[in-house]
């Protein structure tokens, strides 16, 4: 409390750092959501997440000789794009206060992400399998992390459509199997996409939504709403959702990859391009950097996470 | 400790008070003593999370300005300081007997949230909002 004097002015330059960041993810989604906005902004990235990118890839490519049990994190294009459309002025020299994420989300609909304070993004974890990119998508989400996020107020599946190549259209036999329209392949009319739960060993899968595939020209992101199921899902297990085609008068199944989704065989997509589980959350509590400081303290306890002797020191 | 350097993390770039903490003073540069004394106000502090090892788990930002309040809060208080009740008993009761209590405490009298993006304990990208994070005004308290 008491008055400091002699302070040792020091001028910081701020970092300056340069460089691009298109976002692939702002293709032109079929919805507009909150993050849409985010995920669809022009312009470059701010200098700070141009350098916690490669600060990132560096980390991952191990290059830092630090701890070799960390695993690779590489922050999806949509998470960056979200914190640079709601984090500008917070991060402007005397900017004013940090619009909230419900600020930006409210004007795209006012729906309950306004009501959001946190956001947190849960890449695909599934396995590339040929089998499933035949059938259908699988995508599976490690949300045991959101025992601790408070109330899920909405959550929303990302899966990337890319306009299929010319190769990997329907064979006249299958554009057949689609009806009178099935020769119109690029616009594939009668084509739905169907999202629903994993079959488990207690339940079979269960319907969260179909809608139809339209015509694509150019790549984009089918956003489905998820909040019910991750409300309802047993956090200590994988969120598993499957992700399905099917086409013409009687609903055959189609090949997800007629419609621009997933790769031919076990080919794995970067990870900008891969499925993206986005849950919009509200601290039950005030929180503050402790409890993130506690929670990183304890991951690193676990066994193989040896800390690195820079680490220890600064603990 | 008087006169003691930020410490890690954290510098004072400038060195002239913020027209944002409404000080009003123009302190910079007098000598010590009471008339040279800065009154309470928002002084810059640049809080690094690079230097504080914060960057293994935050992504952004890197940096950013949480301002800090320094000053004295001394009879008799400006009104642009908002002091309480009590701080403007104990600030005249300091003027009068000096030992019988302390000067009021210059603090933050409002803050201002930051959003992080960060790496949590699962290894996900999350955006979150910290309340708290920045001064926007100080005051006697």
């Amino acid at each position: 409390c008491r008055p400091r004097h002699g302070l040792e002015a020091a001028a910081v330059p701020r970092a300056q750092g340069a460089g691009q960041g298109g976002d692939p993810g702002g293709g032109g989604g079929a919805r507009r959501g909150p993050s849409e906005a985010a995920s669809m902004a022009d312009g470059p990235l701010s200098p700070s997440a141009v350098e916690a990118v490669a600060r990132v890839t560096r980390l991952s490519a191990g290059s830092t000789g630090g701890n070799r049990s960390s695993p690779s994190v590489v922050p999806h294009q949509f998470m960056l794009s979200l914190y640079r459309s709601l984090s500008t002025r917070a991060l402007a020299p005397g900017g004013a206060p940090a619009p909230a994420p419900a600020s930006a989300t409210a004007s795209a609909g006012g729906n309950r992400r306004a009501l959001a304070d946190t956001v947190t993004g849960f890449a695909d974890q599934a396995p590339p399998d040929d089998a499933s990119t035949e059938t259908g998508q699988r995508f599976l989400f490690d949300v045991s992390s959101l025992a601790d996020a408070g109330e899920v107020v909405a959550a929303e599946l990302r899966v990337l459509r890319r306009a299929p190549a010319a190769r990997d259209r329907p064979a006249k036999q299958e554009a057949a199997a689609l009806g009178e329209f099935g020769e119109a392949l690029g616009a594939q009319p009668f084509a739905l996409l169907l999202l629903s739960t994993c079959p488990g060993a207690a339940r079979g899968p269960r319907l969260l939504a179909s809608r139809p595939a339209g015509p694509l020209d150019s790549a984009r992101w089918e956003v489905f709403d998820v909040a019910d199921v991750v409300r309802q899902h047993r956090l200590e297990l994988p969120l598993c959702l499957a992700l399905r085609a099917v086409g013409g008068p009687s609903r055959s199944p189609l090949a997800p990859r007629l419609l621009g989704l997933g790769l031919p065989g076990s080919l794995r997509p970067p990870p900008n391009e891969r499925a993206l589980l986005v849950v919009f959350s509200r601290a039950r509590t005030k929180e503050n950097l402790f409890q993130e400081l506690r929670a990183k303290g304890r991951a690193r306890g676990r066994p193989g996470a040896a800390p690195s002797a820079g680490r220890r020191k600064r603990r | 400790t008087p006169g003691a350097g930020p410490g890690v993390g954290a510098r004072v770039t400038g060195g002239v008070g913020d027209p944002g903490g409404g000080s009003g003073s123009p302190s910079a540069g007098r000598a010590p003593g009471r008339r040279g004394r800065s009154r309470c106000g928002r002084k810059p502090l640049h809080v690094d999370f690079k230097e504080l090892g914060w960057d293994d788990w935050i992504i952004a930002p890197l940096d950013y300005e949480a301002y800090h309040c320094e000053g004295v809060c001394d009879f008799p208080l400006r009104s642009h300081l908002e002091p309480t009740n009590h701080a403007i008993i104990q600030t005249l009761m300091n003027s009068m007997a000096p030992e019988a209590a302390p000067p009021s405490c210059c603090v933050p009298a409002k803050l201002s949230p930051i959003s992080i993006l960060y790496i949590d304990a699962g290894n996900n990208v999350v955006y979150k909002q910290y309340e708290d994070m920045v001064v926007e005004t100080c005051g006697c308290r």
